[in-house]
């Protein structure tokens, strides 16, 4: 199971 | 390397191959039909994707947006959502932003991915990252109105 709480994300590129 | 991956790879050749005449809708086809059914298809096909819209080359890069954009109208919630994460918008940010590769991807493929973009905040307004990259491309000047 995917341990949940972290956001699997990455933060926004600014451009 | 897992059966799923290696057709899934295959599959995404034979739609953005730059020897296309026209769209190989048999293998979009098929394409959206595995990331939609297989188990880690959504995860798989995507990174696929954001690989080949960053090819080098014009056609495959606009093909594999295209194969992009129908997944988006075939695959349903799960693909929005995994397109709707930054790690998958970072890809086509990195495309089009000057600070990146922005000054060397060709521009009908900078337009095509602009209206992506703009096109998604209007299909999928649920998935707010979407909104959020595409008021900072606004924002950062990379969208010409």
């Amino acid at each position: 199971p995917v341990i949940r709480g972290f956001s699997d994300d990455e933060p926004l590129v600014i451009a | 390397m897992d059966v799923v991956t290696t057709s899934l790879e295959a599959l995404i050749q034979r739609a953005t191959n730059p020897q296309n005449q026209k769209s190989d809708i048999a293998a979009i086809e098929a394409f959206c039909v595995m990331v939609t059914k297989e188990t880690e298809g959504v995860q798989i096909g995507s990174k696929l994707l954001a690989t080949h819209i960053q090819s080098s080359n014009e056609s495959e890069a606009l093909q594999a947006l295209t194969v992009l954009d129908t997944c988006m109208r075939r695959c349903g919630p799960n693909f929005h959502a995994e397109v709707g994460k930054f790690r998958f918008l970072n890809e086509m940010i990195r495309l089009v932003s000057p600070k990146y590769l922005g000054n060397t991807t060709p521009v009908a493929v900078r337009r095509k991915v602009l209206q992506l973009l703009y096109l998604w905040t209007k299909e999928y307004p649920r998935e707010s990252k979407i909104k959020e990259a595409y008021e900072m491309l606004r924002k950062q000047g990379v969208v010409e109105e």
